[in-house]
């Protein structure tokens, strides 16, 4: 499997529809500070079932809603999606059960969408799923729940800095 | 479930020694269970010796040795057990010319078996890129994003020098 | 005590918000003392509106803005309370180009009334130097020092080209 | 007062002495990793007066001792002195008593020794002194012990992360 796209819409910085075409080899993102880029990390750990909102340096989960400025207003709800080529049938899951057979789509959407209000709801291929399945979906590609495979700015010290009791989730995760 | 972080423990380890050569030529590495003998509860320590200097504690190293020490864990995390992408978000702020080039030679060799996603400042890391986005923030707080594909080498360099942060 | 802590934030606090807005043209910062009371427990709260965003929490600030704003409280308390000299060791690590050249000229304003050190990676960083100190490792692990007084500009280009990281 | 001059012997990486002229300006520090950029910080720290390990990296103080290298042996004790210029006459506290009075000398000489065994002795004026004598000789002129004004190259982070009360430190010791 791989990413083939990620869309946000009203979450944080990104009010505007923004879609991001991710190629197979190495894409690199570049601009001043404050002006996005961790962002776009923060999306796609949430759009893959992040539960913590430290995650996404948020303090409640709905700090992901684009919270408007002086001279735009801000949004009611944080849509994120991402698109997977499942050409190779990897993403097989017990989490597509509930959208049929996995191996039969070719390309997986994943979307999650929150209010401000805080409700949110998550999507596989347009289906209402829980969050459970969309777990369940990722689980057998190695994206653990903590997405360990997604090295966040602050992450370096934290894992250095971690007692060696903590340091072993993030072998945990990947086993 | 002891056996499974065991063979994960193990292969990391493995992996780790290797990781930790390729960033630090000369130098030797280790991961070691800790604290306890139960394998669910043990805790891991990481041991580093940078080329030429002796076996130290973690604490006493530089900034740019502990970041690279750190890497070369979350690296060998990766050979031993793959995903089919990375993300790296400004991991290279406090390494010098030397050391980014050992690091993105690690990044280098992740391509072709997995997507990586990388965030930097650092002009020398935009050069590995097969597309390049530049991210704005536009006067009302929006953010926008303007994507350059990079396998053509002449559009590239002159890319580079504008998007540079 | 009380007052002796009341008068230093009522200074920091003021020389905060003019800090802030010299690292942040347009935008908004200020302390605001949380939590008790009673002035010998209560805590200081940061609180950062960069230019043309809204007020947020600090959390949520990108890594660059969360350094320039911990950066203005540092050099807030540095203007409140003068000491004779002041030592950063790499604190420009996050900021981009634009944000480094604003940090630089806070560091300026110090020169004259007190000595800095400054340690840097950054090539900008060094031209404002007065000296400038290489430091290397020679192969037995022990550190060697190289000194430039560059006052002289010619033979300054030259040398921070030679230093740099 | 301004800083003259730093030297070190056995601290750290400084196994030899050496001699860093700090001039009346700005003073920049550059090199690659690991070469000794935040050991000259710690050295200025430690001799200062800083009680804690952990504000100089170490697990212990003896920590700063040259632990040696594989073609190097390890030092006996680790020595770092300051010259402070004090033609202005600025230090001139309680601290010099023990060394006669301060305003007579316009240079004062601070020194802290370190053995590997953790026996630890001050100088002012090549005087034998106590370590509080260097803090009260220091306190006038707006260094506090925790040394506020020497930043860390961790330290913005810590002060971001601390709790409000805990942050509140840094204005206390500066007032
Ligand atoms: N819910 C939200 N609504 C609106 N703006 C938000 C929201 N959450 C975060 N932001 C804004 O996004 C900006 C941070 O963006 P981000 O962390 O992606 O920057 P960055 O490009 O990574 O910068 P740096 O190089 O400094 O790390 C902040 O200025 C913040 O105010
Ligand atoms: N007691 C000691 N004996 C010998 N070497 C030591 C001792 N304490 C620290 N070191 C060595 O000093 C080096 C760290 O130096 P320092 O932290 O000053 O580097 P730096 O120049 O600041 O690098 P960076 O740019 O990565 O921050 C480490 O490699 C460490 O092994
Ligand atoms: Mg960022
Ligand atoms: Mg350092």
């Amino acid at each position: 499997m791989f990413l083939r796209s990620l869309s946000m819409r009203g979450f944080k910085s990104f009010a505007d529809r923004t879609v991001l075409e991710v190629e197979p080899g190495i894409t690199v993102i570049v601009g001043p500070n404050g002006s996005g880029k961790s962002n776009v990390v923060d999306a796609l750990s949430w759009v893959l079932g992040t539960n913590s909102a430290k995650k996404v340096r948020g303090g409640a989960m709905s700090d992901v809603v684009f919270a408007g400025s002086p001279t735009r207003n801000r949004s009611n709800r944080a849509h994120v999606e991402i698109v997977i080529d499942n050409t190779d049938g990897y993403l097989s899951g017990a989490g597509l059960a509930t959208a049929d057979s996995a191996g039969a789509f070719s390309e997986v959407r994943v979307a999650r969408t929150i209010q401000t209000d805080g409700e949110a709801t998550y999507q596989i291929n347009g289906e209402d799923v829980r969050a459970l399945d969309v777990q369940e979906l990722l689980s057998d590609t190695g994206l653990g729940r903590e997405l360990h495979t997604i090295v966040g700015q602050g992450q370096l010290d934290e894992i250095l800095n971690a007692k060696p009791e903590e340091r072993r989730r993030y072998i945990e995760e990947a086993a | 479930i002891r056996a499974v972080f065991k063979a994960a423990f193990d292969d990391v380890a493995r992996e780790f020694e290797l990781t930790f050569e390729t960033v630090f030529p000369g130098g030797h590495g280790r991961l070691v269970l800790t604290g306890s003998d139960d394998l669910l509860t043990a805790g891991i320590e990481v041991e580093a010796r940078p080329p030429g200097k002796k076996v130290t504690r973690l604490s006493l190293l530089s900034g740019g040795e502990r970041s690279l020490t750190v890497l070369a864990f979350v690296f060998a995390i990766f050979r031993a057990r793959p995903s089919p992408f990375y993300v790296l978000d400004e991991v290279d702020a406090a390494l010098d010319d030397v050391n980014l080039q050992r690091l993105l030679k690690v990044i280098r060799s992740f391509r072709g078996h997995a997507q990586i996603i990388l965030v930097t400042h650092q002009k020398r890391s935009m050069e590995i890129a097969d597309v390049l986005y530049g991210i704005t923030m536009g006067p009302d707080a929006v953010t926008k994003v303007v994507a350059e594909r990079l396998r053509d080498q002449a559009a590239k360099s002159q890319q580079l020098e504008e998007r540079a942060s």
